[in-house]
């Protein structure tokens, strides 16, 4: 994955 | 948000209550590892660096400060508190978690996300979390009576990750959010590692008799 994936979980 | 992260979470917060109430009620730490009580603070640590630069929102930020606070706290009673730090079986909790953590940090440097710092320390956090419970999964077949307090604040705290794999199967049906193989895999890993625990948990609540686990 190019992008850096949100970290929206705990 | 879905019902099964939200599960997960609340599952995860319970644990925690559950040791604190533990630590406060019999002011004793017997049963309980600190080496698996510093690995997890290590993880939320390396995990929640993004606690003062990234607001997704309020309920994440109170999580966060929440399990960090709460896992350093119980480092500190264990190891510093007057009364808790006598009852902890120091010379059962022998467990080379050192070794857990530089090969989750090794892990990190060659499987991370992204290479970026922050992506290597979240890998780290996420592999060490697999293998964090161990060190106390050893002390509960060492120590043969352990509270009943204990044994649930364990089950619930590998309920949580199992939890969070739902989490990740509905996300992936749902928002085509493929999630990270990281999470996938670790998650399975930590949740496997609690399978045996999960089975001599159920087997002493159906004979109702105290959790024995095999010596």
């Amino acid at each position: 994955s190019g992008e850096a994936l949100p970290h929206d979980e705990l | 948000m879905n019902i099964f992260r939200f599960a997960g979470d609340m599952t995860h917060l319970v644990s925690v209550l559950l040791l604190l109430l533990k630590i406060y009620a019999t002011k004793s730490c017997s049963g309980i590892s600190l080496k698996t009580q510093e690995l997890y603070a290590l993880v939320f640590l390396t995990r929640y660096l993004d606690l003062f630069t990234d607001f997704i929102s309020i309920y994440n930020t109170v999580m966060k400060v929440i399990f960090i606070t709460s896992s350093l706290a119980i480092v500190w009673c264990m190891r510093a508190h007057p009364t808790v730090r006598r009852s902890y079986d120091r010379d059962q909790d022998t467990f080379r978690h050192h070794f857990l953590v530089l090969l989750s940090f090794i892990m990190a440097l060659f499987f991370p996300d992204l290479f970026t710092t922050r992506e290597v320390l979240w890998a780290f956090s996420i592999y060490l979390e697999a293998v964090a419970i161990l060190p106390q999964l050893v002390l509960l077949q060492r120590c043969r009576n352990v509270d009943n307090l204990t044994t649930h604040y364990i089950f619930f705290l590998g309920s949580y990750r199992a939890l969070y794999v739902l989490n990740w199967i509905y996300r992936y049906f749902t928002e085509k959010h493929a999630g990270r193989w990281i999470s996938w895999i670790s998650g399975l890993v930590q949740t496997v590692l609690y399978l045996d625990f999960f089975y001599y948990y159920f087997i002493s609540w159906k004979s109702s008799e105290k959790l024995r686990l095999p010596a």
